[in-house]
């Protein structure tokens, strides 16, 4: 549990808008962590930096003499976001395929049985469908 | 590797610790990534 993981974590190139989600993440964290751990944390972090961009956005439009109040409503908005979108993992195969990964393997798991190569692990994510 | 963000994940009791950095460079172990 001690051990340590670190992945590259990109959007699923045919699945994702990439003007939505066009950043590599480079993460680090335990082996110990599962599939849907990361999951969670991806939903956190897109949704904190989608209300940092929003609050950006509306003290711009604040200065301008726009309405105020915009900012506790992309507030809620992206608190709505954290709770309840979600993301699946998927891991390259052969061929340019991807595999979805269950949410209960550990990353240590994933690491050992699907990814096999010394080189950090290469994650890619997109919104799950049924949302 | 620039700022590193630091997030605490809670799933069924288990709490992981996630680190994320703009770039491998200076982060991850040296695997010859930019």
């Amino acid at each position: 549990p001690g051990s340590e993981i670190e992945l590259v974590f990109r959007p699923h190139p045919l699945l994702v808008n990439t003007q939505d989600y066009s950043q590599t993440r480079y993460v680090k964290t335990t082996a110990n962590a599962t599939v849907d751990h990361l999951s969670k944390y991806l939903a956190l972090r897109i949704a904190l930096e989608d209300r940092q961009r929003d609050s950006q956005s509306d003290a711009g439009t604040e200065k301008e003499g726009g309405a105020k109040g915009g900012n506790a409503a992309a507030e809620g908005a992206s608190l709505k976001n954290i709770s309840e979108k979600q993301y699946t993992i998927y891991i390259p195969t052969s061929g340019g395929q991807f595999s979805t990964l269950n949410g209960s393997l550990t990353l240590e798991l994933v690491n050992e049985k699907y990814w096999k190569v010394r080189k950090p692990l290469e994650l890619y994510y997109a919104p799950t469908k049924d949302q | 590797p620039g700022e590193v963000t630091v997030t605490d994940v809670t799933i069924n009791s288990l709490t992981v610790t996630f680190r994320e950095a703009l770039a491998a460079k200076g982060f991850f172990r040296g695997w010859g990534l930019e």
